[in-house]
C-alpha cells in the first residue's frame, strides 16, 4: 500500500459518501445517471469476485464490501424509493450503456491476462468503469447546470483513478515485475474522459460561480 | 517466470 493508493481509495470513498449525501440529503437523484450507477455496481460485482477466496488485508475486504453495498444501495434506492426515484431524469439519461457492457465484455475476452473465468470478469469490470462515467457525463451535459453535490460526486471520482495512475507509475519503479498494464491504460483512458468535465469544474471553481456545462 | 502479481489493488 503506499500514499497514492490510499489517497485513491479515500477520494472514491469521498465520492461515494458525497452522492449517498447528495441523495440522502436532498432526496433526490436529479443530476444523477441510473445507469452510471448500475454500471458501477456490476463493475465492483465482477471485480471482486475472489471477496471470499483471497484475503488480501482487513483494510481490502471491508473497502470491497463498502463499495459493492453503497453501489447497490444507490441503485436500489434510485429505483425503489417512492421520493427519490421521482425525481430521476429518466428522459435525459438515455445513452444505450448495454453497449459499453458488450464493449467491455468482448475486449475482456480478447485482452486479459489469463483466459480464466476471473481473469476475464476482472479485465471487464476494468474497461466498464472507464467508461461508466459516459452516461453520467452525457446526462449532465443534456441537464446543463450541475448542482454542488453533483459537481463534487463526478469530481472526485474522477480524481481517484488519477491518484491511482502515480500509484501505478509509483509500483511500477518500485516493485520488480510490476506489470498491470491493462488497470493502467484503461484507468489513463477513464481519467482522460473526465478531462472537459475536470476544466469545466476547475472555471467554475475559479470564477465562483454555478458549474455550467456548454449544451 | 514473471512473478505474477496478485489483484491487490481495489
Amino acid at each position: 500500500m503506499n500514499i497514492f493508493r490510499f489517497a485513491g481509495d479515500m477520494t472514491h470513498l469521498i465520492s461515494i459518501l458525497v452522492l449517498l449525501l447528495k441523495i440522502y440529503a436532498t432526496k433526490s437523484c436529479s443530476g444523477i445517471s441510473l445507469k452510471t450507477q448500475e454500471l458501477y455496481a456490476l463493475v465492483f460485482l465482477t471485480r471482486y469476485l475472489d471477496l471470499f477466496t483471497d484475503f488480501i488485508s482487513v483494510y481490502n475486504t471491508i473497502m470491497k464490501l463498502v463499495f459493492i453495498a453503497s453501489s447497490l444501495a444507490v441503485v436500489c434506492c434510485m429505483r425503489m424509493h417512492r421520493v427519490v426515484r421521482r425525481s430521476y431524469d429518466k428522459d435525459l439519461d438515455t445513452f444505450r450503456h448495454y453497449f459499453l457492457i458488450l464493449a467491455s465484455f468482448v475486449l475482456a475476452l480478447l485482452v486479459n491476462e489469463k483466459f480464466t473465468f476471473q481473469e476475464i470478469f476482472w479485465a471487464f469490470s476494468i474497461y466498464l468503469e472507464a467508461l461508466a462515467i459516459l452516461p453520467q457525463l452525457v446526462l449532465l451535459q443534456r441537464s446543463g447546470n450541475v448542482d454542488n453535490l453533483t459537481g463534487q460526486y463526478v469530481f472526485f471520482l474522477g480524481a481517484y483513478r488519477a491518484f491511482y495512475i502515480l500509484n501505478w507509475i509509483y509500483r511500477y519503479f518500485t516493485e520488480q515485475h510490476f506489470s498491470r498494464w491493462i488497470a493502467c491504460v484503461s484507468g489513463l483512458v477513464q481519467t482522460v474522459l473526465y478531462a472537459d468535465f475536470f476544466y469545466y469544474y476547475f472555471i467554475s471553481w475559479k470564477n465562483n460561480a454555478k458549474m455550467q456545462l456548454p449544451a | 517466470r514473471e512473478q505474477s502479481w496478485s489483484h491487490d489493488e481495489l
